[in-house]
This record gives C-alpha cells, structure tokens and sequence, in this order.
C-alpha cells in the first residue's frame, strides 16, 4: 500500500 | 587504508565531495558505494544526499558527486536504480539542467554530465521508464538540442564490483 502511494505521488516536476 | 567503522553514508560522501580534493578519491567513492550495500535504506538515503551535493554552488564538488552518482549506478544493483528511476530524485537532476530553476547559476560542465548521466541510463536501463519520460521532457522543453555522444567508458555496462568480499 506504501509503494502504490508513493508511486502516485512521484510526478515529474512541471516545467 | 580508511575503515569503513563508524562511517556514514553522509560522512562517506563528503569526503568523496569534499571541495579540497585535488582530484576524484575513488577509496570515499567505493567507501560510499559499499556503505550504500550494507544498509537497509542505503540507496533512498544516498539519492537524497547526492541530489543535495549535485545541486551546489561549487562546480568540483557537483562535478565529484555526478561522478559518485555514476559510481553507485554501476556498482549498487537494482535497489538503487530503482530510486534514480523515481521523479522524485530525476526532478532534481531536472533542476540542474532548467533555466527554471537553477540552470542559469550552473556551469556547463555540471549540465553536460547530468544530460550525458540521464541519456546513458536511457539506454542502459530501459525497464526504468521515468528517466525517459524525463530526458524526453528536457528535449521537448529544447533543453536537451540533440542527444550526446557517449564515450564508450562511460556508458553503464553492469560491471562486477570492484573488491568484490567473500561471506
């Protein structure tokens, strides 16, 4: 569960 | 010989940084890489670090910590591609390249290593999809013009490590 929140946290930085 | 006995990662790293090295000291780069081996949370906490140590105001220091960060891809496995291929630590690569965020106060030579790093890795590692979706980022954003010429030295060809220790 930790991982998946992580993984949808993780966003490329907006340019 | 310095022992590895109560290091840091942390203190590891800024001897293999440190500002007065008069050139690359592979005996704190390797001591960082084993150090990143041996711990539990090593690579989430080296990443950290390294972002931190890439993004100074000193070339020679950003300049060492590129050249440690290209050291642990080649010697700490997996676990710490794994956390290279997250945009939590690719975005602050990003940072050093853009003119958006620190690109203007970055030299050249700093910028160059971070765009040859990212695009070595899109070769070398294509299982790790966020570090293409980031230098495909940089070239949309004209960033990155065209993608560098790799010397055949740096390119990340998984290689054993260099002492390797019997059990």
């Amino acid at each position: 569960l930790g991982e998946e929140s992580e993984e949808r946290d993780d966003h490329l930085l907006p340019m | 010989m310095a022992e590895a006995e109560g290091e840091s990662l942390e203190s590891w790293l800024n001897k293999a940084t440190n500002p007065c090295n008069r050139q690359e000291d592979w005996e704190y780069i390797i001591g960082f890489c084993d150090q990143i081996n041996k711990e539990l949370e090593g690579p989430q906490i080296a990443v950290r670090l390294l972002a931190h140590k890439i993004q100074s105001p000193q070339e020679w220091e950003a300049v060492q910590a590129l050249t440690v960060l290209e050291a642990c891809m080649k010697n700490c496995g997996r676990r710490f591609h794994n956390e290279v291929g997250k945009f939590r630590f690719l975005n602050e690569l990003i940072k050093v390249v853009s003119p958006k965020y620190l690109g203007d106060r970055v030299s050249e030579k700093v910028k160059t290593k971070v765009i040859e790093l990212l695009y070595s890795w899109t070769l070398a590692l294509p299982e790790e999809s966020k570090i293409k979706d980031a230098y495909h980022m940089l070239k949309r954003q004209g960033i990155v013009h065209s993608d560098p010429q790799i010397p055949a030295d740096r390119t990340l060809i998984p290689s054993p490590p260099p002492r390797p220790k019997n059990p």
